[in-house]
Order: C-alpha cells, then sequence, then structure tokens
C-alpha cells in the first residue's frame, strides 16, 4: 500500500490506491472471470482528465523557476499519461473480447500506473512547496547571522524591521505545514522547533540590546554579552536547520503506525 | 491548487472505471 506523507495527498490518493489492490485481488481470485463490462466511458473519463492534468502540469512547469520541479515533473507526467494509453488499449481489447487476459493485465497496469504517476506528479508539487518555505527559512538564517555585526540601536532597529515579517511568514507557513503532514513524529519536531524560535526570538533581541548598551556605556562585561547573544542566535538557527531537515522528509514511519 | 484539483479528477475518474471493472468480477467471488 502507498504511503502519502501529506494530508492532501493520502486524501486524494488513498481511496484510489485501496481501490486498485482490491482491483488486483479480485482479478487473482476470478482469474477466469466473468465477461468484463464495456469500460469506454469509463477510460475515456480518466483519459480526459489526464489531458487536463497535463495540461495544467505543463502550465505549472512552464510557470515555475524551481529547476527541480522542471526536471521532474515532465517524467511523472509521462508516466500518466503512457498509463492513460494502457487504459485505452485495454479498452479496445476488451471490446473485441470481454474475457481478454492481456486486457485485464493492461487495465491493472494502467489502473496503477495512473495511481503511481499522479503520486509523483503531487509529490514533486509538494516538495516544490516545501522549497519555497526552506528559502525563507533561510532567509532567517541570514538574519541571524549578521547578529553579531549589530552594534547601534538603529542597525538593530533596521535589523528587526527586516526580519520580523520574515521571521512571522516562516512561523505561519511552518505551523501551516505541520498541520498537512502525516507523520506524527514529524509534526511533533517541527511543533518543537518552532515554539523554541518563538520562545527564543525575543530573548535574543533582548540580548542584543544588552550588548549594544553595554558597548556605549564602555564596554565592560561586552565579550559575556556578545557571548550570550551569540548563543542565542546560534539556538535559533539550530532550530531553524532542524525544521529544514524535517521539512525535507517524506520517508514514512511504518513501525509507529502500526 | 489547479494540479491538485486536476488530480483529483483523475482520482474520481480512476475510481469509476475500478468501480466498474470490479463489479463483474465481484459477481464471481
Amino acid at each position: 500500500m502507498p504511503v502519502f506523507h501529506t494530508k492532501t495527498i493520502e486524501s486524494i490518493l488513498e481511496p484510489v490506491a485501496q481501490q486498485v489492490s482490491r482491483l488486483v485481488i479480485l482479478h487473482e481470485e476470478a482469474e477466469d472471470g466473468n465477461a468484463m463490462p464495456d469500460l469506454g466511458r469509463p477510460v475515456q473519463a480518466v483519459s480526459t482528465a489526464v489531458t487536463n492534468l497535463v495540461k495544467v502540469g505543463k502550465e505549472t512547469i512552464n510557470s515555475s523557476d524551481d529547476a527541480l520541479l522542471k526536471q521532474d515533473m515532465p517524467s511523472a507526467l509521462q508516466r500518466v499519461e503512457g498509463a492513460s494509453r494502457l487504459l485505452e488499449e485495454a479498452s479496445g481489447l476488451l471490446k473485441q473480447d470481454p474475457y481478454s487476459g492481456p486486457a485485464r493485465k493492461k487495465l491493472i497496469e494502467g489502473s496503477r500506473g495512473i495511481l503511481q504517476g499522479t503520486s509523483s506528479l503531487l509529490l514533486c508539487f509538494d516538495e516544490s512547496e516545501v522549497r519555497k518555505i526552506i528559502r525563507e527559512c533561510k532567509r532567517v538564517l541570514d538574519y541571524l547571522a549578521v547578529t553579531e555585526v549589530i552594534e547601534t540601536m538603529e542597525d538593530l532597529v533596521h535589523f528587526l524591521k527586516n526580519l520580523s515579517p520574515c521571521l512571522s511568514k516562516v512561523s505561519r507557513e511552518i505551523s501551516a505545514r505541520e498541520k498537512e503532514l502525516t507523520h506524527q513524529v514529524h509534526r511533533e519536531i517541527l511543533v518543537r522547533c518552532l515554539e523554541q524560535i518563538k520562545t527564543l526570538a525575543p530573548i535574543l533581541i533582548c540580548s542584543m540590546k544588552i550588548f549594544i548598551h553595554i558597548i556605549s556605556q564602555g564596554g565592560k562585561g561586552a565579550d559575556e554579552a556578545a557571548e550570550n547573544r551569540n548563543y542565542l542566535s546560534g539556538r535559533m538557527s539550530d532550530e531553524l536547520n532542524e525544521i529544514i531537515r524535517v521539512l525535507q522528509l517524506t520517508t514514512y514511519d511504518e513501525e509507529e503506525w502500526d | 491548487e489547479m494540479i491538485l484539483e486536476a488530480a483529483k479528477s483523475i482520482a474520481a475518474a480512476t475510481s469509476a472505471l475500478i468501480k466498474a471493472a470490479s463489479a463483474a468480477q465481484r459477481e464471481l467471488i
């Protein structure tokens, strides 16, 4: 049984996955089975839906600036198109012989292909969406890297003006992503890391203010203040890097699911 | 969004096809 790592993909493909499995079992158990009905109309409906998906997929490829999506999506589209052709061939064979064995094989292979191809396509699209979130996370990491050079209140105000909207956006997107995941452990890690970042952010700002204040007053204790600031900035960076790592995971922990 | 909608249409059409294909076999079992 295929496993889907987001609720959206799961809701779209899980019912089909179950039906494909049942279809395989039915045909294994009824090997010399009944005559197959004329599947011309339902196969035509699949072909029409595939044509639409290919059109939308090509538009997505053309309008995207994501090189990996451009690289990966065409093969998923080809797979769905190939599967659709198998279904058409199966339908044609069944019209001539409703008991045709090769037709049944093509029907199963085509159904599987539609499922696998659509799954690859949705995964490809989902990974591209994840990369957008990761880009935002990296922007925050870049801002955190400059905390060490902020030495005046004016710079700090400017720094916060840049960091705050970026951090809010990351927070919103991670929160939404967490709710989308089917993997409980991954969800929990994202929640925990995000909470840490929310807790650490105001403390980091406070430590930056203290450092600026100390160096404006002559600098006694500046090393300790800088160390504290760097520690907090480092902690936030670690949490963000963990978020980036978990966002990229699509593997499925079967043991945990069981 | 449009990709998701298109995938939903394929899933629905494939489900309908499999139901139609399975019906005759199910009678045998």
